[in-house]
This record gives structure tokens, sequence and C-alpha cells, in this order.
């Protein structure tokens, strides 16, 4: 199983096309690196990309640096993980 | 594994075999009305799976549904099988769902994409495309929602195999599509499609590859607005809807189109819970309620083909 302890899911409200523009230019600079949940699709709509442990900080830079505002939609992704798969474990018990 | 279908928690999510098991013994505890059909092997040469649901006739008139397409939205499988143990639960009983199974038959595929479901449970849990791989493509999958034959290759599809919305090296390459493809236009009569993806909350129709309206545009704009209303009744969420290129953004190679331009009029897909809190990991415990919301929207959908042969 991959292990995901750390990867965050950033919710990114861009406020123009521009903005738009610069989430998917991201999947370029970070290819195979950013996850998008979901991707950049028209301002009106978030956009969800996770993120993982190891390029935070330089995502968070990036988006810092060119203005867009974002929020941390879930901390840790292995912990939900974990979760998930302990109420599965449960169930089938 | 589970001996029959009472034990089995449908407020919990499962493995592909335990899923399998099921629809073995759903098939065998409800044969007068369910029957299981086998319409190919995926990449991996897993059974491809269709539970259909019939009182009768023969080459009725039918509706298809699908789910887990894209394998890491387990929501999706989960409130596929809700959905078809309800069908044999409600036939007999809700005069809707009865009015439809004596005119018409129902179709659901729930693992549409088994091979990149087995690998959510067996090594990455946010995989996406399915597990073929190709002499020299360094990547593995194919973004099966990518790889129909309708505006295959446009805008919104991906030619980088490493890609999540790689769409493949050509139309219907991928087993998975192939499948489907067979087994819709051979049936001929297939007059609904609903695609089940998450999330997102939206029901939306065609077209995704293009901006431009569909002919029926106005009647499938106020079927999905009649489906949204009555969804949120049930649970008080909020879906928006509208076609897939202006309510998301423009996708090409991707089902609902290809069911559109094969002759199906009312083909619909849905992006299930969540708003913003758990996107793709959303907890067992929501399982029921979206399922419950999304069969009254489904409802709502398959009453309208019924009402408006073609």
């Amino acid at each position: 199983q991959m292990n995901f302890t750390g990867d965050q899911v950033l919710r990114v409200l861009a406020k123009d096309e521009k903005q738009l523009s610069l989430l998917r230019d991201l999947e370029a600079l970070k290819p195979q690196k950013v996850d998008f949940w979901r991707g950049p699709a028209r301002p009106s709509l978030p956009v969800d990309m996770r993120v993982p442990f190891s390029e935070l900080n330089d995502v968070k830079a990036y988006l810092k640096s060119h203005g867009l505002a974002y929020s941390v939609m879930i901390k840790d992704v292995q912990v939900l993980l974990d979760e998930e798969r302990e109420t599965m474990a449960k169930s089938r018990r | 594994l589970e001996r029959s279908t009472a034990s089995f928690s449908y407020s919990s999510y499962h493995t592909l075999e335990e899923i399998y098991s099921w629809i073995d013994n759903f098939v065998t505890e409800h044969s007068d009305i369910v029957s299981k059909i086998d319409i190919g092997k995926s990449f991996e040469n897993r059974s491809i799976l269709v539970l259909k649901f019939s009182t009768g006739g023969s080459q009725r008139p039918a509706i298809w549904i699908d789910t887990g397409i894209h394998s890491r939205e387990w929501i999706t499988h989960a409130t596929g099988i809700w959905t078809a143990m309800k069908i044999v639960s409600a036939y007999g009983k809700d005069h809707v769902l009865t009015d439809i199974l004596k005119a018409m038959d129902i179709f659901i595929e729930l693992v549409t994409n088994p091979d990149g479901f087995a690998f959510t449970h067996s090594m990455n849990r946010l995989w996406r495309k399915n597990k073929s791989s190709r002499p020299g493509i360094f990547c593995i999958g194919v973004d099966l929602n990518r790889n129909w034959k309708i505006g295959f290759g446009g805008n919104g599809s991906n030619k980088n195999p490493c890609s999540e919305t790689y769409r493949g090296p050509s139309p219907q390459s991928e087993p998975e599509v192939a499948a489907i493809v067979d087994f819709i236009t051979g049936h001929g009569n297939i007059k609904a499609l609903i695609s089940i993806h998450s999330y997102s909350q939206m029901l939306m129709y065609p077209y995704g590859h293009s901006l431009a309206p569909v002919s029926n545009q106005e009647e499938l704009y106020n079927l999905a607005k009649d489906a949204v209303d009555a969804l949120y009744k049930v649970h008080g969420m909020e879906y928006i809807f509208g076609s897939i290129s202006n309510t998301l953004y423009v996708a090409s190679g991707i089902t609902v189109d290809w069911a559109y331009d094969n002759g199906i009029k009312y083909a619909f897909s849905f992006e299930l819970r969540d708003t913003g809190r758990y996107g793709f990991l959303l907890p067992a415990s929501q399982i029921i309620p979206t399922a419950q919301e999304m069969w009254i929207a489904i409802q709502v959908i398959m009453t309208h083909t019924l009402n408006h042969p073609y």
C-alpha cells in the first residue's frame, strides 16, 4: 500500500482565468506530483489538489507568490485512509 | 466471504472479491428478477459483470447505469450496490419503480474498472485509471472516461500516458470501454444511460467535448432540474446541473457524449458527494444517505424515459 503520510489536500479558489492557468501550470511544473482531485475548471468552482508532503512547502510558496488563496481541506491524507481501513475491518468483523 | 446478502453491510466499503461474491449471492437470491451477465474481460483479465433487472419480455427498452469507472471514487460502487438492493426490495411495492420494470429493463455495471478498483485496495487508494500497459510506454493506465470514440483526443484529455486524464492510444483501445460499447450497441435498445462519478455534487448531460448545445438541451436541462430538486428534498444536499462543458469543464472522449451520439437521448453523469471536506475519502457513514438521494434523482430520470418513449 502506498503511504500518504503528511500529504495534504488544498482547496484553492481561483479568482479568474489567469489564476486557473497558473494552477494548470503547476501540473507541468510538478509532473505526477500534484494530484488534482477537482481540476481547474472555472473561477466559480474550487480546485482541490493533493500535494505530497515533500512538495508542500514549494507548492504553498508558489500559491502564495501568485496570490492564490487556499485552505487545507485534508490535513493528513493517511489519517483518513487509516480510519477508512479500520472502519472496513470493523465492519468485516 | 459472506454466504448471503443478508449479512452484507450496505453502509461499508468492500473489496472487489466481496462485491463479486455479493453479486453471486444477490443473483441467486433474486433469480426471478435479476441475472448476471459477463460482458468481457479487463486488461488484467478480470470479469466485467453487469446486473440485469428484468420482469420479462425480450429486447425491452432499457436503462444503463454504471459506477466505478474511476476506481478511487469508492462512493460510486457503494451506492450502486445499495441501488441494486433497493430495486429488488422496492419492486412490487414502489409503484414508480414497478411501472418502470413492467415496461423496461435496468442494467447496472457496478465495477466498471475492476483492475483499478483492486489496485486501490492493494497498492494505491487514490488510483483513478485502469491498469493497462503497453510496450514503450513508461506509465500505467488510461483514463477510461477519455477513451470513448467521440471527440477522442480533443481538449480536456491528455496524450501524455503519465497524466491522470490520459486518453489512451486510440478510441476504445481499453477492453473495459470496448466491452460496454459492444454490449450497448449489441443490445440496441438502451434509452437512458447514467454514469456515476464523484465528487462535487453535480448532475450533468452532454456535451463535454463541445460547448454546442445538444438538440434536446431544453428537455435535458428541465429533467436535470427536476432530478436535482427531488434529490435536494431527501437530505438537503445541493447539486448543480447543466451540460458538462458549461458546468464543469471541456472533456473529450467521455461516456455520456458517446452514448448521446449513439442515439441515447437521456444520457447523464452524476458527480456525487462530497462538498469539500473529504473528497474521495468520503466516510462510509455517508454511503446510505448519498445512495438514498441519488436513487430519488435516478427515479426521476427513469420515469421521464418511461413516459417519453422514442
